[in-house]
Formats: C-alpha cells, structure tokens, sequence
C-alpha cells in the first residue's frame, strides 16, 4: 500500500 | 506604493485559473524581482510556485517589498469581470487593506476598478533545495492534460516511470489497467509538439492523479510542460508564463508504507 507523503517532508521552512 | 501593468491581462487571468482550485487562500508578494507567490495546498500534499518577473510587465512599481494575503476565489471573481484583451494594472498601497485591479480596454474607452479587500495570511514560506534530476521529461502540455485526464477516469494514482524506452504513464483501477507510453520525439517541424527526454537514470515514482489534473489547468499558459522527476524528491511540473516567468508544481509522491 503507498501512502501519501507531504511536501513538509522534503521542502523546509528556511 | 504598487502599480503593475500588464498588457497581456489575460495572463493573470489564466494564472489564477489555474491556482485557485488547488490553493484558496495565498499571499502574493511584491518585490524588484517581480509578483510571486509559493502556496500549499491544504494537505499540504502539493505546492505552487508562481514568478512573474518585473522585467515582463509594461509599467513596474515597487517601492518597497510588500506581502498581500489574498482570497483567489475572491481575486479570480473579479479577474473574470476583465475581458480577454484587456489590460491589467494591480495597484496597492502600504497600510491599506485592500489592492485594487484596474481594467483598461485596448483602446483605452472603458475603464473599470475593482477593489479587493486584503487578508491576514499566516504562511510559511518553504525553502526548495536546486535538485539534479534523475530525468526531465518535455512534453506538450495538452497530450500531457490528455494523458491525466484519461488516466484519471481509470484509477486514482499514475506511476511515472522513465527508462531509454520512454517515459510511461499507468494506473489501475476497480475496472481495469491501463498504460501510456510517449517515446521521445523530435522529428516535427514544431518544437513544442516533440516529446524530449533527458535521463540521468532510470526513476519510478507514484502520485495522486487529483493533484496532476489539478495541475494540468494551467495548460492554457504554455505549449509545453516539463516533468523533473527524482525518487528522493516532489515531482515538478513546471509550464512557463511567455517571456515572463513559470508556474510550477511540486507534488509530494506516493511511497511504499
């Protein structure tokens, strides 16, 4: 089953 | 102060289009670099990022950085009220809350103002790494538009997949399978109808086809469409804005719970 990951994840507040 | 004015109006138009569906609320900054804009959509599953450069606009004036928290239903209700060849100034002011959008008629004899009132928008601007691409795939927007729409009436996720053959397009569903190839294609007197392919290595990755036929909106801004794929990373399908900037689309990927 794949699960959604979120763009939080890869991208950060700076 | 501000004041942009583009005289291809029909672009803003076509932009917020293109975002409003995905992102309600966003704060559209100002600066000598040009009008942006970075959102999330509200699973944060998906980001916009949008740049129309100063340089592109007729008439470009920002006296000092400013951030306009904006409701884009609300901005393309009024966008709509501009007919397709006008042009559009946005004009703002500090310590107001609101922005107004001018509509000037291409040959100046009807002129209209709206006024849109601001909102405070909490949002948190994200950092995007440069990122070398395990594959780049350039494809014309609207078989790319076809391709997700088609999809989209079959399953609910797509695997890309690039390999030397091509770049592959499938889904599944409660009805069947189906599978999309597009191999690359150079050989037409038009640019923009070929299908280039750029690979590094070989990359797999599955989305949600939602968030692509989301993204495939803003077809009408751009002939072509690029797709950066990476296993580590968000998709990115990005569709430039004329001489002027892009549009692009992060998309978080599918993975393997």
């Amino acid at each position: 089953v794949n699960k959604q990951s979120q763009i939080t994840t890869f991208f950060t507040s700076p | 102060m501000l004041e942009l004015r583009l005289i291809q109006g029909s672009l803003l138009k076509k932009v917020l289009e293109a975002i409003k569906d995905l992102v309600t609320e966003a704060n559209f900054d100002c600066s000598a670099t040009g009008f942006s804009l970075q959102a999330m959509d509200s699973s944060h599953v998906a980001l916009v990022a949008l740049l129309l450069r100063s340089e592109g606009f007729d008439h470009y004036r920002c006296d000092r950085n400013l951030s306009m928290g904006i409701n884009l239903n609300n901005m393309s209700k009024m966008l709509r009220c501009a007919g397709p060849e006008d042009i559009i100034t946005i004009k703002g002011d500090d310590g107001t809350d609101t922005v107004t959008f001018m509509f000037e008629s291409q040959k100046q004899d009807k002129i209209s103002d709206f006024e849109m009132k601001l909102m405070d928008i909490d949002s948190e601007h994200l950092g995007i790494p440069d990122a070398e691409y395990q594959a780049i795939v350039r494809m014309p927007s609207a078989e790319f538009a076809r391709i997700c729409k088609d999809l989209g009436s079959i399953g609910d996720t797509v695997v890309i997949s690039v390999t030397k053959e091509g770049v592959k397009f499938f889904t599944r569903g409660d009805v069947g399978s189906a599978n999309i190839v597009c191999r690359q294609n150079t050989s037409v007197d038009k640019p923009e109808d070929s299908t280039v392919i750029e690979m590094n290595e070989p990359v797999s990755l599955t989305f949600a086809l939602r968030y692509m036929n989301s993204f495939t909106k803003a077809t009408t801004l751009s002939e072509v469409v690029t797709i950066s794929l990476s296993s580590e990373l968000p998709v990115v399908v990005e569709y430039k804005i004329a001489e002027m900037g892009y549009i692009r689309f992060y998309l978080a990927p599918k993975i393997e719970d």
